[in-house]
């Protein structure tokens, strides 16, 4: 309890920071593996030349989403939590310290791979955006509510595998929507691009409200 | 810190009961939507009737893992979390005592979707098996070391989608054998079949080692 009222005034700090800096910041949250880097190293490379992004990579262990994304020529710092499940305020205030990102840009967070501790740790963002694989299953909005509550959108992601697997997308819309009536929701395919612009719209419109 | 030497006690204890019983437990741990349930239910229809099986089913909301369990027509109680993200020793406890599992049987734990938490939580079970879903990535064992580190089996699903994602096997185990030397891996789909006859061999064997 103690902790969570610690981070929580070490978030709002951050909130202050990046507001006071028109940087919109965006918590990307999933269970590992949904898609979180592929669909920013695509949001990079065909978007970073109309907005500057950078970003904040949160793992266990090693090294290699952020090479990844600097792979996209867009900067990002590796936070490895170690035995950690989640991301906090003060390492997203270390983060931004050594990210350094310019007024009115975006900060992206791709938070450790889980769909459970999270929700429950705010860092400062504008919003956080739940990624969810087709290939999970649909039923993850009722078993896991606490994170489809705390999104503001939720991305369905790897469409191009719809075809393969037991998942109805109108169910888990509705899963999602019984557990947070004003989400957002949006279907896509990091690897093929569909939907993709549908992202990138969402995106521009939070960015300039931001600024 | 308190809280994980009081946990090992109670797991320590629900050990030496499973053990004065010949109960084989298996603590059955994976991210999210991996493909635990699925491999259980194929698992009870095809050798319940050889092996006497029930289930302890983990998470944070619902009762849809319990409710599959129960219409293969094995016993099964299921354990609700809250915003919780594992299972403990005292849960496990209180599950054991529900489920009354006779000597000489095999109790089947399937933890909280969730690749991180469970690794830090003994429960007093024989052994960790973790589920890799192919679609989620063959770097995850480097990403979520401990995890990989307190399993003695890795099973990899989904076998049937090989070809739709970018997964390299070998590599995977690769990188699972780097951290973990000894870990066993067997490669399966719970949802055609293939490679079911190999995880059925190591159960049964796994369960005469018990008595
Ligand atoms: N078929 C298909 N595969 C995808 C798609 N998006 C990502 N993948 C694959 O899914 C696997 C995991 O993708 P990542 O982007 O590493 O997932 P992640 O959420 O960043 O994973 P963690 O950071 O470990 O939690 C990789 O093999 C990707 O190629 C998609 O839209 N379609
Ligand atoms: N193609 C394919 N799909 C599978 C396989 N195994 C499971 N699935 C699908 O994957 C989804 C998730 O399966 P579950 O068995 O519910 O996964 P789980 O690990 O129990 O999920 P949680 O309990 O929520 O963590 C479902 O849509 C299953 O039909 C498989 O071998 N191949
Ligand atoms: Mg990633
Ligand atoms: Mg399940």
């Amino acid at each position: 309890q103690a902790l969570l009222a610690k981070n929580d005034h070490l978030a709002m700090h951050n909130r202050a920071w990046l507001a006071d800096h028109n940087i919109l910041a965006l918590n990307l949250v999933s269970s590992p593996g949904a898609g979180k880097t592929t669909l920013l190293e695509r949001t990079l490379c065909e978007l970073a030349g109309a907005i500057p992004i950078s970003v904040v990579e949160g793992d266990q262990e090693s090294v290699f989403d952020a090479e990844r994304i600097r792979a996209t020529g867009c900067r990002a710092v590796q936070i490895n939590t170690g035995t950690g499940c989640h991301l906090d305020a003060a390492m997203l205030a270390r983060g931004l310290d050594e990210l350094a990102p310019p007024p009115g840009s975006v900060v992206m967070i791709e938070n450790v791979g889980n769909l459970v501790c999270p929700a429950l740790f705010d860092l400062g963002e504008s919003a956080k955006v739940v990624v969810l694989s087709v290939t999970e299953g649909d039923d993850k909005p009722m078993k896991y509510p606490h994170m489809f509550r705390a999104a503001r959108l939720m991305l369905l992601n790897k469409l191009d595998l719809l075809a393969h697997v037991d998942f109805d997308l109108e169910r888990c819309i509705g899963y999602a929507r019984r557990v947070n009536p004003q989400i957002e929701v949006l279907a896509l395919s990091a690897r093929t691009g569909e939907g993709l612009d549908g992202w990138y719209q969402w995106l521009r419109a939070s960015a300039s409200t931001q600024r």
